[in-house]
């Protein structure tokens, strides 16, 4: 569909996409961290777009399996929610993510 | 009004109440806690009771300037949401709390 298409060039074109909702502490959460390690991430507001908003969860779940905000990817790949992209920092591998996609 | 005559009562005659919502990361991380400390919390899940739940959640506003959930309070005493529950915690002020709160 041409939601999807949008979604996958988001993600390609952007080396960290955030998708979040503003009310939502744990994406508050997850934009902090990357505020922390000076990553200016693509944030999309799913609560900010209307209906367009319920659509895009829609795709996002087709293409990941994952309903639920904070939805992050990096350099193109799906990273999963709050908790994953805090394992990966806390384990010193969100580093080397962001490191590869910033250079693609 | 009588909604808020029955939140008085509510966190009045139970020793723990969260006002929760059921999606609500934050909300799931606070009755986790109560959980771990072998604490069996009133809980509200405001997302579950049709138009009444964000009339109570006005009345919780009223009551203690705080709009949004987690909404904990202890022996009758507005203690706040997620984080400030869990610094209690990580004080160790949260057990003198609801010792004091059981006896009551
Ligand atoms: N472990 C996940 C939890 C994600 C989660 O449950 N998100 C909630 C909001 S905090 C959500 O999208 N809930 C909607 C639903 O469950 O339908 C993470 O860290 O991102
Ligand atoms: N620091 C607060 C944050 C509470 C918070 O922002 N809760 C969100 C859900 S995670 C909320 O109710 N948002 C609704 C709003 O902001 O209108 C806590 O730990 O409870
Ligand atoms: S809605 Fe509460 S943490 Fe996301």
């Amino acid at each position: 569909s041409r939601l999807e298409e949008t979604v996958k060039k988001t993600i390609t074109d952007n080396p960290v996409v955030v998708y979040s909702k503003t009310w939502c502490s744990y994406s508050s959460e997850v934009k902090s961290l990357f505020n922390r390690l000076r990553v200016q991430p693509l944030v999309v507001e799913l609560d900010q777009m209307g209906a367009q908003g319920p659509q895009l969860q829609k795709v996002l779940e087709r293409l990941t399996g994952q309903h639920t905000v904070p939805n992050v990817f990096i350099g193109g790949k799906h990273i999963g929610g709050c908790t994953d992209t805090v394992k990966l920092h806390r384990k010193g591998e969100l580093e080397a993510l962001l490191a590869e996609a910033k250079n693609t």
